[in-house]
C-alpha cells in the first residue's frame, strides 16, 4: 500500500491511498497477475454510512467487510491503514483471542471504524489510534480539515513505535508504504523514492485530485497487486475511488 | 519486458468504467440486517474469494486440511466474541449471502492473518 497526505500552498488538505494486497497468495503465471487481487478487485465499493438521515462516514472497502482500511468524516479527518509486515504479526493477537488469552485488544480495522463513528476531532482520532491495543501491527495515516494536520502512527500490537506529523523538516506531504518510513526502503521494494520524487515534481503548488491520482499510477506505486486508489478532500469531504490494474510491464509489488 | 520508476501526467482523469459504485449502510438499521442487500448482491464474489483461499492453502500442502476443517468448525463461535455491532453483521453478512458463517469470519480477519 502507498498512503499520501499533502497540504497544497493555502494549506488545503488531501488524503489519498493505494491499497495493494494479496501478495504471495498465489501467482498466476497465465496472466502474470496476483490471484488473490484479482479476487478482491470485483468487491471494492464505497459506502456511505448514515445515522439519522446523515452521513456519518464514508469508506472504499470490500463487500461482506465489516472492518475500514480507508474512510472519511467529512468535517472532521481521514484515515487509511497501511499493513505492517513482522514475525510478531496479527497472527498472535488472533490466537490469543480466539484461546481467549487476551481480549482486551482491538482488530486493526474495527478500531478505524469505531473511530471514525466516536471521535469528533482529529486530535481525538491520533489519540485514539496511537493508544488502542491492538491484534495486528499496522500504520495508521490520518489528515484533518486544518493545514498541518497530517500524521503517521506507527502502531506494534501494544503502542505506538513512531509519531510523525506532517511540518517536519519543512515537509508540506507525508508518505507510508509498508515499512517503517525513518529506515532506509528495502532496496526490491521501495516505493517511497518514486512517490516523493513525483510529488516534489508536482509541488505543494499542483495538489489536486488530478496530479494526486497521476502519483498513484506512477510505476512502482502503482504495481500488480494495487486494486484501487482512494481520493480524499478534507475541506469537503469528497471522497472518490477508482479500480486500479497496472498493465505489463508492470513490478509484481 | 523492463521496470521503469515514472511519473505519470496523464492518467487523469480515469477511464469512468474504472468508478467505485457507491452504496448506503444505515446505522439505524439492526446490525444484522444492514449489510443484506450488499451481501446479497455480491455473495458470488464472496464465495469466489473465500474458495480461493482454501484451496490456495490446500495446494501448499493437503495435510493443511485440519485447517480448511477448522474455518468450518470453529471460525463460527468466533463471531460471538467480536464487540458490538461487528458480530452481528458478520453474522447477518452470512444469513443473506448464505456462505458458512466461519468463512465470512474468515475473509473479515484476513488482515490479522496477513501480517505475519
Amino acid at each position: 500500500c502507498t498512503s499520501i497526505v499533502a497540504q497544497d500552498e493555502n494549506g488545503k488538505m488531501y488524503h489519498g491511498r493505494n491499497l495493494d494486497f494479496g501478495l504471495l497468495l498465489g501467482w498466476d503465471f497465465a496472466n502474470d497477475t496476483w490471484a488473490l487481487s484479482e479476487k478482491l478487485r470485483p468487491l471494492i465499493l464505497q459506502v456511505n454510512f448514515t445515522q439519522n438521515g446523515q452521513v456519518l462516514y464514508k469508506t472504499t472497502t470490500f463487500a461482506g467487510y465489516v472492518g475500514i482500511i480507508t474512510g472519511i468524516k467529512p468535517n472532521h479527518f481521514s484515515i487509511t491503514m497501511n499493513e505492517r509486515y513482522g514475525i510478531q504479526g496479527g497472527y498472535i493477537g488472533l490466537i490469543e483471542w480466539i484461546f481467549n488469552i487476551n481480549r482486551q485488544q482491538s482488530f486493526v480495522t474495527f478500531a478505524m471504524r469505531d473511530m471514525l463513528a466516536t471521535a469528533d476531532t482529529f486530535a481525538s482520532a491520533v489519540e485514539y489510534l496511537s493508544k488502542t491495543p491492538l491484534l495486528a501491527p499496522c500504520y495508521y495515516i490520518l489528515a484533518g480539515p486544518e493545514a498541518g494536520q497530517g500524521v503517521i502512527i506507527t502502531r506494534s500490537r501494544k503502542n505506538a513505535d513512531n509519531i510523525t506529523l506532517l511540518g517536519k523538516d519543512n515537509s508540506w506531504f507525508l508518505i507510508q508504504t509498508n515499512y517503517d518510513h525513518w529506515k532506509k526502503p528495502p532496496f526490491y521494494d521501495d516505493r517511497v523514492t518514486p512517490a516523493t520524487n513525483c510529488m516534489n515534481k508536482y509541488g505543494a503548488q499542483n495538489v489536486t485530485f488530478p496530479s494526486l491520482f497521476n502519483v498513484f499510477s506512477s510505476r512502482p506505486v502503482l504495481n500488480k497487486l494495487t486494486v484501487y486508489t482512494a481520493l480524499m478532500e478534507l475541506s469537503t469531504g469528497h471522497l472518490e475511488s477508482y479500480w486500479q490494474y497496472c498493465e505489463d510491464p508492470c513490478f509484481p509489488w | 519486458q523492463s521496470f521503469t520508476d515514472e511519473c505519470l501526467e496523464t492518467a487523469w482523469p480515469p477511464n469512468p468504467t474504472r468508478s467505485i459504485t457507491t452504496y448506503v449502510v444505515d446505522l439505524d438499521e439492526p446490525a444484522h440486517q444492514r449489510w443484506a442487500s450488499i451481501a446479497a448482491m455480491y455473495k458470488v464474489q464472496i464465495k469466489d474469494l473465500v474458495d480461493y483461499i482454501k484451496v490456495f492453502v490446500l495446494k501448499i500442502s493437503p495435510k493443511l486440511q485440519f485447517l480448511i476443517d477448522l474455518v468450518d468448525t470453529k471460525l463460527p463461535e468466533m463471531a460471538d466474541t467480536f464487540p458490538s455491532p461487528y458480530g452481528d453483521e458478520i453474522k447477518g453478512i452470512s444469513e443473506a449471502s448464505g456462505i458458512n458463517l466461519g468463512e465470512v469470519v474468515l475473509y473479515n480477519v484476513f488482515y490479522e492473518i496477513f501480517t505475519l
